[in-house]
């Protein structure tokens, strides 16, 4: 028996949102500690893990570990029956072909369940190693976002660079070329508003800017997101969910041949 | 135009 409720079930909403689009059909991994997915987008050219943490539901129980198979394209229209308010409640049998989800409204004057049909998914898994970075930003969600959105109407891919100088997203198209530098800053009023950039060592990456634009769509999940750049390594780009865990994105970086 | 590889080229399979 599988059971969590979530008072801010709106996460549950953005966390689904955030991956829907490169995930399609993919295993939640529930156990006592929590609930992990991984899982690669159709072109397995990038990898998306999140983390939700027991400890950051109402209420957990796992009795045994499961494995739920899941279309997020479903959960997600499930999802939009969900108030922005609403706690949200799920549920599954260890031996069940179901996933069971409740909203209930703030004021618990309106309760909604819908059942889910799990599917049977054969999933492989990979082994991220532990990475000794060249460099790591951190910097508004909102900021991450606007770069590659605006760098994509110049071009499909970017260049991004990390020196002394900051770090630089660089994109060139048919119609030109754009730079953006972002440098450190300490000046802003909250801490998360401010760009901190760690280098050990300059490192410059091209990856394909589709796949960044749709890590973007994890920005309401999280003020601040971190981008991880390692010599001829996919990036990392961290979405810390306050509180609960985690959603993580791996693009390869593209090579010259 | 740089090749784009998969991501199993650089994580292996667990």
């Amino acid at each position: 028996m599988f059971e969590a409720r979530l008072i801010q079930g709106s996460l549950l909403k953005k966390l689904v949102d955030a991956i829907k689009e490169l995930c399609t059909e993919v295993n939640w991994d529930i156990s006592n500690s929590g609930i992990n997915m991984q899982s690669m987008d159709g072109s397995h050219v990038c990898l998306v893990a999140f983390n939700l943490r027991a400890d950051g539901f109402d209420h957990f129980r796992c009795d045994r570990p499961l494995t739920l198979g899941i279309n997020l394209g479903n959960l997600a229209k499930i999802l939009k029956c969900s108030g922005s308010n609403d706690i949200i409640t799920m549920k599954a049998d260890d031996n069940g072909d179901t996933l069971t989800l409740m909203f209930e409204s703030e004021k618990q004057d309106r309760i909604t369940d819908v059942d889910l049909k799990l599917m049977s998914i054969e999933s492989e898994h990979l082994g991220i190693p532990d990475q000794d970075y060249s460099a790591e930003t951190s910097m508004p969600s909102s900021e991450y976002q606007r770069i590659v959105r605006d760098l994509s109407s110049i071009g499909d891919t970017v260049n991004i660079s990390a020196t002394k100088e900051g770090i630089k997203f660089s994109a060139m198209g048919d119609i030109g070329t754009a730079n953006i530098t972002l440098r450190q800053t300490s000046s802003a009023d909250k801490e998360e508003e401010n760009v901190k950039i760690e280098m050990k060592e300059p490192v410059l990456l091209t990856f394909a800017l589709r796949y960044l634009n749709n890590f973007a769509k994890a920005t309401p999940l999280s003020s601040t997101v971190q981008v991880f750049l390692t010599k001829d390594l996919p990036v990392q780009v961290n979405y810390n969910i306050q509180d609960l865990g985690y959603v993580k994105y791996y693009l390869a970086p593209k090579i010259e041949e | 135009e740089p090749a784009q590889p998969k991501i199993s080229k650089f994580f292996s399979p667990r």
